[in-house]
């Protein structure tokens, strides 16, 4: 149990900072900000906690409190990344994830999606790739997809239907 | 594998027999407030075993589709098919019904099976209903990031 | 204590409808939603509960809790507003709460404030119109403002600065 | 009567003396994430008199601008100024300071008064700051609508 934890806690640990580069990074902030776990407790790590600390580029607080709504959204999709590629699994389901990120950030998170979300198999087993299911009203997010489902309401029967429409990608 | 596409039958608000997809690998669902977005996450959700409080009903009956208040009595039957694409390129359908007794049922491949077996087989494909940490349902995302000590652990140990 | 607090319920219920309407009807359904408020117990109101019920067009459900996420937006909005009609501050600050909403309630939002917020003195002591101060990420949101205050982060000192720019209004 | 303009003082990530304005009819911030937009509302909250809970801080001392984690041991004074236009075009100014022992100090054109007289000058302008009615912070506007009927029924008395 207690090696099985620490393979998890290990693993995440050391991808959480790059996945988190990768979302903050841009010209000029070209590392992009700083994301850690740290143990409560090291001899009995799953009685006690684990400290997620997340710094956006120019920022120097450790409260995660602090952080800005936009701020928060872009953390949690970093440890959600994070914690995915130790345990992989074939799809994600995000539902107006980006509700409050700016325009700059919502680019830079669908085409992260857009990245991971390449076919290959071998990939996909390995934790570096997922199947993306996106809902989201902002089309700079949507226009990356590789299809649409749109969804309408059919007042008539008073129900829900669907339209699908494939995008062509651009790569 | 991979998602290939959603059957939906009376299933919140989609009536009747419905075909969703096919699903890409980069798939978004978009519409105006209120079209039914978040009750295709649900039917999602609800195919793979995530309980009914998660889905914004109290009980399985609220999850069946409802013209008004005044049908909610009526008793319909619903279910949900996913149609998973594996790797080799071969189908396999997981699917979970509501009876008119309003109890779930679980199929693969059309097959009745127990929620154990059900599980078991989403869990050898990778897919961890227990520690749903690859679903994210609309307005969650911020709290993710700020999850107690305490809860980072319970995830952990979930997915280890 | 009864007379004033039935006093408020009675105002702000028979605003609460037309408000709902407003920021509800489009072409298709020129009439709009429909929104009310329900005393748990007449005799002593106070003591019980106030029930909200909206319905937007061609939705008959009376559960709240089964409303989208930008349906509940709009519904708690137009509360805010009634409530307002009765006692009116001289002000409003909204931070992002257009945050779910879809284009088309963004554009109904954003106008039902724009008209809220002509300067009379007298409309506002009487509750008709107000000061608006909104924060938003949405273009189809700011630019209906008649200025705009830009918030920037200062790098070099670790800090926050603004400028400001008044919009020629478009009535 | 409306908000003319804020002059802040090292009040969260608005370092040093800045004022911020002229506030029209119809104003909106804008700006990036993590940029500030918050903190200006928490400014316009903390003057009124809201609780530093409710404005991100779990104690006063965290609302006074630091550069980092080091910082915050520096003591520093803050203060918020909000220049309210009356009717009459004259100008009235509320201010609530942040004093070297984290202690709260209002004035009211300038001049330093108790809580009481600071509200009560407020609550004759139509500024009920315990029913709040007003402010909607960030993710908060959903669940107004889903308040429970005796949250309604503690608002309605709050503004009766
Ligand atoms: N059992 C049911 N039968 C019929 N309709 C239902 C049922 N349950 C929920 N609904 C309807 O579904 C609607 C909500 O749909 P949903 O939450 O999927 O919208 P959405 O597209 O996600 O909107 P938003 O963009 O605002 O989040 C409600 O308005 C409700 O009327
Ligand atoms: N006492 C303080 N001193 C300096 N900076 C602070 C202080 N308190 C908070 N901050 C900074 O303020 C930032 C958050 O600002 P704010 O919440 O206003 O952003 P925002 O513009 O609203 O962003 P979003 O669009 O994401 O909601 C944090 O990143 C934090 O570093
Ligand atoms: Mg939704
Ligand atoms: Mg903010």
């Amino acid at each position: 149990r207690y090696a099985r934890f620490m393979a998890a806690f290990t693993h995440i640990s050391t991808e959480i900072d790059s996945i988190y580069k990768q979302l903050t990074r841009d010209p000029d902030h070209p590392i992009g900000g700083t994301a850690y776990l740290s143990l409560e407790n090291d001899e009995e790590p799953f009685l006690h906690g684990i400290k997620y600390t997340a710094m956006p580029p120019t920022k120097r607080f450790r409260n995660m409190e602090e952080l800005s709504g936009g701020e928060k959204t872009v953390a949690a999709l970093a440890l959600l990344f994070a914690i995915h590629s130790f345990r992989p699994s074939p799809f994600f389901v995000l539902d107006e994830v980006d509700a409050a990120l700016d325009n700059v950030n919502v680019a830079r998170v669908a085409a992260y999606i857009h990245a991971k979300s390449r076919e290959n198999a071998g990939q996909r087993n390995a934790g570096h790739s997922f199947q993306s299911v996106v809902i989201s009203l902002k089309d700079t997010f949507f226009d990356k997809a590789d299809g649409l489902i749109g969804v309408y309401r059919d007042h008539d029967q008073g129900c829900s239907r669907v339209l699908t429409k494939r995008l062509t990608t651009h790569d | 594998g991979s998602i290939h596409r959603l059957e939906v039958d009376n299933f919140k608000s989609y009536k009747g027999h419905q075909v969703i997809g096919p699903f890409l690998n980069f798939t978004a669902i978009i519409g105006p407030n209120g079209a039914g977005k978040s009750n295709l996450m649900d039917a999602i959700s609800f195919v793979l075993g995530v309980r009914s409080s998660h889905l914004r009903g109290s009980q399985l009956r609220d999850l069946v589709y409802a013209y008004d208040d005044k049908e909610r009595e009526v008793r319909r039957k619903a279910h949900v098919k996913l149609v998973y694409l594996q790797g080799d390129g071969t189908e396999l359908s997981f699917t979970r019904g509501i009876t008119l007794q309003s109890a779930s049922e679980y199929r693969i491949d059309d097959k009745v099976v127990s929620w154990d077996e059900y599980n078991n087989k989403m869990r050898s494909l990778g897919i961890l209903v227990k520690a749903r940490n690859f679903l994210v349902f609309q307005g969650d995302v911020e709290s993710v990031s700020t999850k107690s000590p305490k809860e980072l652990t319970a995830l952990f140990e979930h997915i280890s």
